[in-house]
């Protein structure tokens, strides 16, 4: 007797943790301090606040130099979240506030509940969240994951006058990990997160109790992403369903300037002419087949203006260069940032650095990812960056011995949407426009460390007669 | 003002379908494929029927080499699906009948729906599901899937009287797709299905209306897969709770001997008294903390026999020899399945086969990879099995050459739960216990090809003489 059963996405994502990145109690605290950082950077940015993040990680119990539980706390001044969403924001899988089509390092409403349901089903205990969006009060809650149901289960409920005016999150739990094997990961996640968010200040207290600062490097928040609308080139039946069953507009006309990305009057009355649809019918008097053509139409019109990148925060090329001189502390660097692009209707920069000599010291080509500002520290030979530098790049036309010279190179790509292949967020998709930008990017640097090395040689041998 | 959002898990894997597998037109074509096949391959298992499975594919419009609109139909006499299953089986995501703990080709409930959720988002055309178990009618149901809700919508029902005693699937939808740039893998997948599968026959009707059919090899079924109970070491304290609060026993000896795999009443006893639990308490009686104690001491008792591989199905050494010979026709295989093993409490076997020269052109050695009897065919360099061949065999020592010699390596693992990295299935975490068995397993085998090398060199020699 065949058995059929329907389970939660609290329960599918349980199940199949390690897909999430909630592999091993080592891999499983590296991705809870790094879901948490992330959150609180996003609220942060959110309000435009320069960011604080405090990080603690505290032995609990059990061996040092093996598996044991630990308390993690994590406190920001970012946005902070309101009463009534704390318990579901979370304590519910697939629920969050970064479904907009915007720039964010979240995407997918799990990330911080994954961290809190590991530390659930390690430890029995619950998550205590505390959090004032800087109204007159703050609110604690103490609450588990239902899996089965996927819902809060609220155990404890307070709230206090913010006589400090506080605005922001705390998020504490105990959970298993593996310090000693994560904690290399988990510090150089930290470092790296200094040099693409050098507006951040990131406290680490660790497992024994030493200190890591991560100070400030400028005092000037970059300026925000930008939710923007989508693009004609981006859209699918499904999409287009959505926006005519809520849009509010009486004409095809206004339908196409209201929703769509950078479509003004004369675009939309050529597009519409060319579709050979009316422009003053009705959206929701369009035809199943309608919505079909319209959706073709919409893809293969050559007159719609790319995606504008104007909604996008990329690091810009003074901070990216400022970051990797502080952190790798190279003898040369070299940064360029790409021409906005698009794939899918999804605006998105490449920005590309190049380090070498000085304090790097590993010889070879060490390949340090970014997207949306957030590092990517596994996988990287399944990344569309590995792929490039290894596969497109003929590194001895740069002049570079790629086992004996210590080389850097440092990709960031932002975007509306990134095209991670794995819900952990690990590595991402060869996407053609993407490995396009990338490649020409790698070749700006790299000819211009061609320069510099081939300066240093002509120096060298000058000194040697 | 923020705005928090909750979307259903079909919304998840509709906005994220890349994450599934399905990225582009070509790629889900293929993606549509695999997932039909192998739920007719489950389907006929489940059953313990010999598959005849019949998939057509036929272009519908748009240009023929370059993305294009497809029907796909793939019939199969499995189990069929119990009429009031139908609409939620093939209309809402995360809803199955492989959620047990049994070696199936499926995992998800995510698989099939992906395939018809985007043919619904490129076409706007709903799918046709036929089908019996065996009883004295068959169902038809055309439906589409609520994205936003994750709820089939049936638009239209019958039924008819089953004359012919007819079981099985038939599913049929409309999709977008692009032929000309899967077609290669497509015809790959269906080859290594063959290749692992011989006693399935499939047959393929391709858009240019070209027959492929990949004939049955052998005519038994391979002992069925058995649904096995979860084993101590892999409990968490969300699982045991969640056994507790199902269970019908009064004692905890009761309560291991029953619900958990190969724990007998002295092992039981044995393992309480070293818990220091009482034998005859209710587990429904447990404290929280004694939860906890009871998942810690599961994990670290070493007294458990370990997991049974008697409920998995592997080839067999003579069918994966025969798949071998039959599709790659070599000079020379070799094939060792490896004893049973466990990770994380799932038992899983490895079995390895080497294939060199005869119809092996290809210099180099070319990777085949299955698990639970499914070719994988993406992402190879991110693989477990890619990691062993080339970064802990050391070919040299068996005298390949691995830049000249045409050599196959092929690697099977079947388990109750197959690691996968990704959603889309398409390769395989490195989990220490894995990478154990197919390193050795690999050895093995590389050893004899090394003594027929050394053999066949003989031979040349003596005839130079
Ligand atoms: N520190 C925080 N400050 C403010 N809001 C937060 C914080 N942490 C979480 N949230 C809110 O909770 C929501 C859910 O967070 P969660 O990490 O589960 O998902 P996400 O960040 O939206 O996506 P992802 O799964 O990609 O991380 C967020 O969208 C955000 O609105
Ligand atoms: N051809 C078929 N014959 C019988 N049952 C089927 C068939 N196709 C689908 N089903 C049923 O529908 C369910 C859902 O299929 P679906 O492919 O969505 O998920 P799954 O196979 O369980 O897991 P996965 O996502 O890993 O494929 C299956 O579990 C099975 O019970
Ligand atoms: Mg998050
Ligand atoms: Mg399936």
């Amino acid at each position: 007797m065949v058995e059929f059963q329907e389970i939660s996405p609290a329960d599918f994502f349980y199940r199949n943790r390690d897909i999430a990145g909630f592999t091993n109690p080592a891999r499983a605290l590296y991705s809870t301090v790094r879901e948490l950082v992330e959150n609180s950077l996003d609220a942060c940015e959110s309000v435009g606040i320069l960011p604080n993040i405090y990080v603690r990680l505290t032995h609990v119990s059990g061996p040092l130099d093996r598996v044991a539980v630990f308390k993690i706390r994590v406190l920001d001044n970012g946005s902070g979240v309101p009463e009534h969403n704390i318990p579901l924001a979370f304590g519910k899988v697939l629920y969050g506030s970064k479904y907009r089509l915007k720039q964010t390092r979240g995407a997918f409403g799990l990330g911080g509940k994954m961290a809190i349901l590991y530390g659930q089903i390690t430890t029995n205990k619950p998550v205590r969240i505390v959090s004032s969006t800087g109204s007159s009060h703050v609110y604690e809650y103490v609450l588990t994951v239902d899996i089965r149901k996927n819902e809060p289960k609220i155990l404890g409920k307070k709230n206090y006058e913010n006589v400090n005016n506080w605005r922001g999150v705390l998020v504490e739990f105990y959970t298993e990990g593996d310090y000693y094997r994560s904690s290399s990961r988990i510090l150089d996640y930290l470092k790296q997160t200094a040099m693409v968010n050098p507006y951040a200040e990131i406290i680490f207290v660790d497992p024994r109790g030493y200190l890591h600062i991560f100070e400030r490097g400028v005092d000037e928040m970059p300026p925000a992403p930008k939710e923007t609308l989508p693009h004609p080139y981006g859209v699918d039946v499904e999409a287009l369903k959505r926006i005519i069953a809520d849009t509010k507009v009486k004409s095809l006309m206004e339908f196409m300037t209201t929703h769509f990305h950078r479509v003004g009057k004369a675009t939309a009355y050529k597009f519409l002419s060319e579709a050979g649809l009316n422009p003053d019918m009705n959206p929701k008097k369009l035809s199943q087949e309608d919505i079909v053509k319209l959706v073709n139409h919409m893809k293969n019109f050559k007159g719609f203006l790319p995606p504008d990148a104007s909604c996008l925060s990329p690091l810009g090329e003074k901070l990216l260069k400022a970051g990797i001189e502080k952190e790798l502390k190279p003898e040369f660097v070299a940064v360029t940032q790409r021409k906005p692009s698009s794939y899918s209707g999804y605006p998105f920069i490449v920005e590309v650095g190049i380090a070498y000599g000085g304090s790097i010291l590993k010889p070879g080509i060490t390949l340090y990812r970014f997207s949306n500002k957030i590092p990517l520290l596994y996988d990287e030979t399944s990344d569309v960056s590995w792929k490039v530098l290894n596969e497109m790049i003929d590194w001895s036309r740069y002049k570079v011995e790629v086992t004996i010279d210590p080389v850097a190179v440092i990709v960031h790509i932002c975007s509306t949407k990134i095209p991670y292949k794995t819900v952990g967020k690990e590595f991402i998709a060869d996407r053609p426009e993407i490995e396009h930008e990338i490649i020409n990017g790698v070749r700006i640097v790299a000819r211009q460390l061609m320069l510099h090395l081939s300066r240093k040689k002509r120096v060298q041998m000058e000194r040697a007669r």
